[in-house]
């Protein structure tokens, strides 16, 4: 059984790359054997890991031309950990896409063979900042969703668009699509801001927020400028810890009945 | 004279929405009187300025239904600063604009009229995290593009494409756009990895970045929720005499011959 989920807020900045190659390089230490999908344009989340073999096809392929996600997957520097990288030609993937017939279903479709195979305990989806086609593709392909909150104001606002949109995916093209819950990140002690967000999101979504939250920490934005996680670069550091915290309270949801 | 600049990057979480509101509030204290569409659905900037008037129609009404722009400007509590708002319709306004005639330019168009009564000196623009067409309609409604880049890693990849999309943007759309500057912001002193950045950045765009650089400071988050720029929020903290600086240095470069 390979659990998919989506890692998605259309507010920008908020940690969703951060998170996909973090929690997944801690799936992978606690034995998950996990894949990262960067569906971003921006290509973060493959530039801040380090592909084992050279980068011949990406996700633009699979979406636009229907290569299989096999044939694009690459290992990464992390053991039990693999990606399918992203291009800049993503950008404009959302436009060639709006032609296709089930436009919406392609990552769907893409990934009904790695089901099938088992190769992966855990595929994580990173997406970019907007609910347009890449990440509709990535809520219909989904079994859950992650939605990393930074402990800001701003991010508060579009909570309410982003339930709203999930459960239009949940009616029209995904029954199954559950929200696994709501990170918090980039947590600063020091602010009663940070506080006052996490007990925010707390009320809303009672039961849906992770216990672990994940504290700002500088180390944690120099590890991609080095193409490694923070379990590598920094392993003792805050943000590993709390990613590795993450990882087995996301096990504990999976596997719970 | 009304100068129009786009804020634009479409890496999320880099400081668009601060830099509007806060370079807004600088500018109409240094006595310009500014005003700031905002194109973004997240409507951010809406909520980070308190309207003195009922909002009716918002910046979706003028791209979509053509309804002039004084229809949807209000006043806000800080005297000399307008804003154009925005909802969370503006979502679907990509999709519907792809559809309509001269799709790129209805916010040039809709802003001939303001350039005529010249009632503002300067508009801002703000902008969501993507290049898509309501960032594009901003580019080809401005004169000047002001870039917010965080001082982090993962902000300096885009910057490549963003350039080469404003290259392609003057050539075909509009041959006047200029890149007005690159600010820096969230600047921590306590990190190496944030002058890196600055340091890079002046690297490959001598003579583009602006000198002032804004720090990371709590109160800039604290601010939007109390619907106030920082400049009223916290007058002498240094996210206020950051974007004072800025507002002088830009009014410099305007005012240039
Ligand atoms: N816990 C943290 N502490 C400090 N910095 C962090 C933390 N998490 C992320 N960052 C940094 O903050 C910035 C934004 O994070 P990230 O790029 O992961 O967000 P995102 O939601 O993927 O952005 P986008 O909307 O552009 O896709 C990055 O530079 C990242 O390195
Ligand atoms: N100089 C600063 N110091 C501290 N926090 C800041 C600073 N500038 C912005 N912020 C905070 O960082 C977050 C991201 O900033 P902002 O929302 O302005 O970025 P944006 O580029 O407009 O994001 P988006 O891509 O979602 O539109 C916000 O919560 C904001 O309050
Ligand atoms: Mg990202
Ligand atoms: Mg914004």
């Amino acid at each position: 059984m390979t659990h998919v989920l989506a890692i998605v807020n259309q507010k920008g900045g908020v940690g969703k790359t951060t998170t996909a190659v973090n929690l997944g390089a801690a799936l992978a230490e606690a034995g998950r054997r996990t894949v990262v999908l960067d569906c971003d344009p921006q290509a973060n989340a493959t530039r801040s890991l380090t592909p084992l073999q050279p980068v011949e096809r990406t996700i633009y392929d699979v979406l636009v031309d229907g290569v299989a996600i096999a044939d694009a997957m690459v290992q990464t520097q992390v053991e039990g950990l693999d990606i399918v990288p992203a291009s800049q030609a993503l950008a404009g993937a959302e436009i060639e896409l709006v032609n296709l017939a089930g436009r919406e279903a392609r990552l769907r479709d893409a990934l009904k063979v790695l089901r099938q195979t088992g190769d992966h305990d855990i595929a994580l989806i990173d997406c970019p900042p907007s609910l347009g086609l890449l990440s509709v593709n990535a809520l219909v392909a989904a079994d859950g969703v992650i939605v990393p909150v930074q402990c800001e104001y701003l991010s508060l606002e579009g909570l309410g668009h982003l339930v709203r949109t999930l459960e239009l995916v949940q009616k029209r093209l995904n029954q199954d699509l559950e929200l696994t819950g709501l990170l918090m990140t980039m947590f600063d002690p020091r602010t009663n801001l940070s506080s006052q967000v996490v007990e925010e999101v707390g009320r809303h979504f009672p039961r849906k927020r992770f216990h672990t939250v994940i504290p700002r920490s500088i180390r944690m934005g120099e590890a991609p400028s080095y193409g490694e996680p923070i379990t590598s670069y920094a392993p003792r550091s805050p943000g590993a810890l709390a990613y590795r915290a993450l990882a087995g309270e996301l096990i504990g949801r999976l596997d719970a009945p």
